[in-house]
């Protein structure tokens, strides 16, 4: 039994290396029939190029996603922070009775735009 | 038998990439073809002109989250001085 | 297509950043 398992084991490692062979003959073919140039790039070389955009793109996916998250994270907490400390002065304000200047106009745009 | 199916998917995928390549070999000869080629090549260099402008997007963002959190933490010392004197 | 993705990305980083820009400006104006 074993045998027949290594025997089978050989043939798959075989078949792998023949496949091996059979991609690194055609490329080499192509990239003999076409070699590079400065303006034109043989297919052989597009197609990994490709390849190699396409990772690069998943690559910066999965980088831009968590920042964009804890982005808004960030955000919210500050928007809390800033709320609670609002509430806050407004309650020492009201204890102290001491009158604090209305928001100003730029004040009240960034609130807007914080809310 | 999932050895057996990764086996099978990488043989597969051995197969199929050379198809891909067999199919490209006479691309580079035939005048239409070779256009086409042509025009993948600058496509190319335009997605990584691209990808390049990503990337400095990404690393913009990233020092905007420092910044962010910056404030964030200045902005709860304010808060717990504000708590203080209360 | 890759390169329609690609551009999707990149509008919406850049949106993102506009949008911090506001936010950073707005917080600190909040701040003083």
């Amino acid at each position: 039994m074993e045998a027949e398992v290594d025997k089978l084991e050989l043939m798959f490692q075989k078949a792998d290396s023949d496949l091996d062979y059979i991609q690194y003959r055609l490329e080499y073919e192509i990239k003999t029939n076409h070699p590079d140039s400065a303006g034109e790039k043989n297919p052989v070389t597009l197609l990994k190029e490709l390849s190699a955009i396409k990772s690069r793109y998943q690559t910066l996916c999965a980088r831009f996603k968590p920042v964009a998250v804890e982005q808004k994270e960030t955000k919210s907490r500050i928007c809390a922070t800033l709320n609670k400390t609002m509430t806050m002065i407004q309650e020492l304000q009201k204890q102290t009775d001491v009158e604090l200047a209305p928001l100003t106009e730029e004040e009240k745009t960034a609130a807007d735009y914080l809310k | 038998s999932s050895d057996l199916e990764r086996l099978c998917s990488h043989v597969n995928e051995k197969i199929s990439n050379i198809k891909k390549t067999l199919s490209l070999r006479n691309c580079g000869q035939e005048p239409t073809l070779k256009s086409m080629l042509h025009k993948i090549g600058d496509e190319i260099i335009v997605v990584n002109e691209l990808l390049n402008k990503l990337e400095l997007e990404i690393q913009y963002q990233e020092q905007t989250n420092s910044s962010l959190k910056e404030l964030c933490e200045s902005l709860e010392e304010d808060y717990k001085d504000v708590e203080h004197l209360k | 297509t890759l390169k329609g993705d690609v551009n999707i990305l990149l509008d919406k980083a850049r949106l993102e950043s506009q949008e911090s820009i506001g936010f950073i400006k707005a917080a600190k104006v909040m701040m003083k």
